[in-house]
């Protein structure tokens, strides 16, 4: 379970 | 995922839209420009990220650099209108009347209180979400007000809203198939589609059913 920022979105 | 993809494309077609129309009929008739300098801001404040080095792909880097691109160059096009059009651009200042400072207030607060980081990055990051979540009020405001509804923005809101929508299911997919979630970004989503969710119902009872109607 990941929580936190990918930022792989627009 | 699909869900992203036609997200993107439908955000992609929303801009084209407005720009389209902004200047093949050289008319702003209905559109607020509060609305475009904020979704502005929101990208300058997001993508921020493309000075640093966190890469994550091809896609992703052109996609940035055309929204930011394209909606500074919006308000550009929006202003050019002081000069060429002052009459039309007076009557939208007239009728641009929400206060966008609760927003930008709300929403910096809100990225100051939620953020996965405490960073300049990362807050400026949390703030472009919640401010895009509510980017969209004045543009309402403006329709509601004028109680008509220009072909122009009606479809340009739908196609926004059409983004949000998807976007929803692409967190519920990633959550599934991922098991990623990033609660910031599902609240904020959550609440910008909460938004549109009125529009839609007007949306679908003048386009769809084809009542030449007034907004409420």
């Amino acid at each position: 379970f990941v929580y936190g920022p990918g930022h792989d979105e627009l | 995922n699909l869900f992203r993809i036609f997200g993107d494309l439908s955000h992609l077609a929303s801009i084209g839209i407005l720009l389209h129309t902004v200047r093949s009929t050289q008319s702003i008739d209905g559109i607020s420009f509060k609305t475009q300098a904020l979704y502005a801001l929101v990208f300058m404040t997001r993508y921020l990220d493309l000075f640093t080095w966190h890469w994550v792909s091809l896609y992703n880097f052109l996609m940035k650099v055309f929204f930011l691109a394209s909606s500074v160059y919006i308000v550009v096009l929006l202003q050019q209108f002081r000069t060429k059009n002052p009459i039309a651009y007076k009557e939208m200042v007239l009728q641009d009347t929400f206060k966008i400072h609760f927003l930008l207030l709300g929403s910096l607060v809100a990225g100051l209180c939620f953020h996965h980081r405490f960073t300049l990055l990362e807050i400026l990051w949390s703030f472009s979400v919640w401010l895009e979540s509510v980017a969209i009020l004045p543009q309402l405001f403006m329709l509601s007000k004028s109680g008509r509804a220009q072909s122009l923005t009606v479809h340009y809101i739908f196609a926004l809203g059409l983004y949000r929508f998807l976007y929803i299911f692409n967190w519920i997919w990633r959550y599934v198939s991922e098991a990623r979630v990033d609660k910031i970004a599902v609240v904020a989503g959550i609440v910008q589609t909460a938004m549109y969710s009125d529009f839609f119902y007007i949306y679908y009872k003048k386009v769809i059913r084809g009542n030449a109607g007034n907004l409420p």
